[in-house]
């Protein structure tokens, strides 16, 4: 429990006068260490620590709470500003005939589940989605998109034998119109953001299709590299937002802060669980409990 | 790192970015750094001094090189680890691996849960040429485990290889059910599983630790594989694993075809993860 940790830190310190330097400086040790365990990215840790002892120094000391709860409330509230600030991110799409999501991310993020909840999201908020399979490699992905649709009730485009993602694509907008369906959910093959050719894919469908959002799925799971996979998606394809997934195991989640940090959108779902009801919007204040343990 | 001169004690906290940034984790960093330390107060060290000892701390950490001897007939591999590792792609490979080596393989598809996961093995299993036993959608895994452990046996298979759904390490119900496939297969053949391996994805931070000590108290785990090392992320995890738990890492996955599986030779992931 950081509180503790940073409590014991703080012994020797008395409940008078102000936050000194030294003080601050033992007690972001503490931190410093909880945010790497937390998978926060290294640099990404440093500055942030630094950010706070800048802002904590001269601090009073209050009376009320111990130096360590009150090191502990600095950083947590920092954090939440460093997630998007206290409320949950507002979703709002255009109504473009067709509305056309796209998303991507690493090989088994949670992006074809993640379809699945989205259109079901949407449908609750008086959308009628559609799910696009444009992953064309991985065996069995054609399937799943269509299982998941049966099970959910909505409509799929799948890939014709020998047909490319952005036919696909092309040929699930036209369809929209014809059906009278006013949003599609892309779901792509799992890609290295270091695979050009890969990369080059989404680039393509991104500059013919100009989807009017591009969510990043990010496993709540990911360690140090979240930095540099996000970077490299936002810098190529153009990144409007992220989902974080699997936030129902033990992850504290320190990706968050890296990819909210480096690409500088917003964290807008959570995924909770396999099923397709499984997805809650993103609580800034939840996450920051959650990294700092 | 400057090879040739004389390292300070900042030089070496300098190599704490370098550890974390691979996933190494706080407490292995830390007595990792330690121990330099310790050594660069006995005597002098250059930076190549510095980076031999660094690999040499890694490399004692790591092991001797551990690979899956099938030693047993017929020879049951479990596989197992949280949801997207990488495991049914792994079992996949580890297919392709062994027919190339002459023996006769049969897969269980024990995933009866997640949408197409029968499909995404039954075409695998095309692919490298194996046969395969699967099941209706939300059938009982331990009975797909237990018909294809009866099949191995009954058709002279060399060796069964197991695919689990994904599972996070957190749902108490899941690691039951995946003690009941253990227990099952043991059951079902003397000595089964032979192998039971846990599938991590290298681009897992501080939680792989979290997923290896869970999994491993509900199932005995005798490796890892490490998958997905192609990607930008060290694995550093594989090591705080084999650390703190003991568990050998035999294989490592490279990619997404099927024949992206090597063994995992401690000098050469040692030598990457320092480039
Ligand atoms: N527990 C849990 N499991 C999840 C969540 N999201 C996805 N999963 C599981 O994670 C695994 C991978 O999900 P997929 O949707 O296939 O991932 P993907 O990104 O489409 O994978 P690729 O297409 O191969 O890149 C599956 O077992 C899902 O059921 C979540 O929020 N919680
Ligand atoms: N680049 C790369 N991708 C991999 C590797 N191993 C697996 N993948 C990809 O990771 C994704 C998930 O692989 P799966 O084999 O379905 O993972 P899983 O653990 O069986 O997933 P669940 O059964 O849903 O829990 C797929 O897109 C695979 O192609 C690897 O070594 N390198
Ligand atoms: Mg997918
Ligand atoms: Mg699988």
């Amino acid at each position: 429990q950081l509180t503790n940790r940073l409590n014991n830190a703080f012994r020797s310190l008395t409940s008078r006068g102000k936050l000194t330097t030294k003080n601050i400086k033992d007690g972001l040790q503490e931190v410093r260490m909880a945010l790497l365990e937390a998978d926060v990215n290294y640099k990404i840790v440093k500055q942030f620590i630094q950010n706070v002892e800048d802002e904590a120094v001269g601090d009073k000391v209050l009376t009320s709470i111990t130096p360590g709860q009150q090191v502990v409330k600095i950083v947590h509230s920092k954090l939440i500003d460093l997630l998007g600030g206290k409320a949950s991110p507002k979703i709002s799409l255009p109504r473009s005939n067709p509305t056309v999501i796209m998303l991507v991310g690493l090989q088994g993020s949670g992006k074809t589940t993640h379809a699945a909840k989205l259109a079901v999201w949407l449908r609750n908020h008086d959308w009628n989605p559609t799910l696009v399979a444009l992953d064309i490699y991985r065996p069995a992905a054609a399937q799943q998109i269509q299982t998941l649709a049966k099970q959910i009730g909505v409509a799929s485009v799948l890939p014709s034998f020998m047909e490319q993602p952005l036919g696909i694509a092309q040929r699930a907008i036209k369809e929209a119109k014809t059906n009278g369906w006013d949003v599609l959910i892309l779901d792509t093959a799992g890609r290295l953001q270091i695979d050009d050719q890969m990369m080059r894919e989404l680039e393509q469908l991104q500059f013919k299709l100009k989807p009017d959002a591009v969510f990043l799925v990010v496993d709540a799971m990911t360690g140090q590299t979240a930095v540099d996979v996000g970077y490299e998606f936002a810098r190529r394809v153009g990144i409007d937002g992220f989902v974080l997934t699997k936030l129902d195991g033990d992850a504290k989640g320190g990706a968050a802060l890296s990819l909210r940090a480096v690409v500088g959108k917003p964290i807008l779902f959570v995924g909770t669980g396999e099923k397709p009801d499984a997805l809650e919007p993103f609580y800034p204040d939840r996450m920051a409990s959650r990294i700092l343990g | 790192i400057p090879l040739s001169r004389k390292i300070s004690r900042d030089d070496i906290e300098k190599l704490e970015e370098v550890l974390i940034s691979a996933d190494v984790g706080v407490e292995t960093t830390m007595e990792i750094i330690k121990d330099l330390k310790s050594k660069l107060s006995k005597s002098e060290l250059t930076g190549s001094d510095v980076l031999v000892l660094l690999e040499s701390h890694l490399m004692g950490i790591l092991g001797e090189e551990s690979g899956i001897e099938v030693n047993d007939k017929p020879f049951v591999i479990l596989i197992a680890g949280v949801n997207g590792s990488g495991k049914t792609t792994t079992v996949a490979k580890l297919a392709h691996y062994f027919k190339s080596r002459g023996k006769k393989i049969v897969l269980a598809a024990g995933d009866t849960f997640r949408a197409a996961a029968q499909d995404q093995l039954e075409i695998w299993a095309k692919r490298a040429g194996v046969d395969i036993v699967n099941s209706h959608s939300g059938a009982d895994p331990a009975s797909v485990i237990y018909d294809a452990s009866q099949k191995a046996m009954v058709k002279n298979f060399d060796i069964m290889i197991a695919d689990t759904a994904g599972r996070l390490h957190t749902k108490k119900n899941l690691m039951e059910e995946l003690r009941k496939v253990h227990r099952v297969a043991g059951k079902a053949i003397e000595g089964s599983p032979h192998e039971v391996i846990l599938v991590v994805d290298a681009t897992t931070g501080q939680n792989g630790l979290a997923q290896a000590e869970i999994f491993g108290q509900a199932i005995p785990l005798t490796g890892i594989i490490l998958a997905k090392l192609d990607s930008t992320a060290k694995g550093g995890i594989a090591v705080a694993i084999r650390r703190k738990l003991g568990i050998p890492i035999k294989f490592i996955g490279v990619g997404e075809k099927i024949d992206d599986l090597a063994p995992f030779v401690p000098k050469d992931y040692v030598k990457a993860m320092l480039e």
